[in-house]
């Protein structure tokens, strides 16, 4: 899991990573 | 580049869906508050020109310095290249979508962001009565006198009243503006005789797409958010 995923969900927040 | 977006392509929830560019482009949260569900995002990458393609039927924005639109056959190129070098945004959740917006100054926290968005005109204004805020939008109790001049000049004529409008593209004299939009039930847009300041009056439901619908019992003002 890419670490600024983890920082959103820590915020409750939903993200993903777009593919390079 | 870093590229920042809103993914609404899902059957589910909406989402944040980042491109966090390549080095030397550097993104990091700054804060977060659970509670609210916001987060504090800052980016350093060079004022370099980034392209994004999009089909034909896309909302385009309006070109400048830091923007400009070609036509690809299929749809649009647009070039973009960030203002500065270091921004930050504040982004999460606000009463019922996802939103994102660039902040005016230098701050390391969510609650100055947000502070930092909130026009100075809004918090002068608050003294005289209770803010309502939808989105990018704020309402606020007009000055003392305001609202008498304005009924006013309605009634002699000296202005005109506006029924289901738009209030971002009203106030900047233009038909249409990028975004979906915050419409007023009433709206009257008046402008300063020497500064030629224009100001914005709304009254009754103001509707938009991803917010709760606002009433507004009497005329407020309207001001905007202080985002670049």
């Amino acid at each position: 899991v890419h670490p600024l995923v983890t920082r959103f969900a820590s915020a409750g927040i939903e993200a993903v990573v777009a593919p390079p | 580049a870093f590229h920042l977006a809103i993914d609404r392509s899902r059957r589910s929830a909406p989402r944040f869906r980042v491109w966090p560019g390549r080095s030397p482009t550097r993104v990091e949260v700054l804060d977060t508050n659970p509670c609210l569900r916001q987060l504090l995002l800052f980016v350093d990458e060079p004022r370099r020109w980034a392209a994004v393609h999009v089909g034909p039927r896309a909302r385009l924005p309006a070109e400048n310095g830091d923007l400009r639109i070609e036509a690809n056959g299929w749809g649009w190129t647009i070039w973009r290249r960030p203002a500065s070098a270091k921004r930050r945004f504040l982004a999460g959740r606000d009463e019922r979508d996802l939103f994102v917006a660039l902040v005016p100054t230098a701050c390391s926290t969510v609650a100055a962001a947000r502070s930092a968005l909130r026009p100075p005109t809004v918090d002068a204004a608050a003294d005289r009565g209770p803010v309502v805020r939808q989105g990018e939008w704020f309402f606020v109790e007009p000055a003392r006198g305001v609202v008498g001049e304005l009924e006013t000049a309605l009634a002699a004529g000296r202005c005109f009243l506006r029924v289901r409008a738009d209030i971002g593209s009203a106030l900047a004299g233009l038909t249409w503006t990028a975004g979906n939009p915050h419409v007023a039930a009433e709206l009257v847009v008046r402008a300063d005789g020497r500064t030629k300041e224009r100001t914005a009056f709304v009254r009754g439901a103001v509707r938009h797409r991803d917010h709760e619908t606002v009433h507004l019992a009497s005329w407020r003002q309207a001001i905007r958010n202080a985002e670049p």
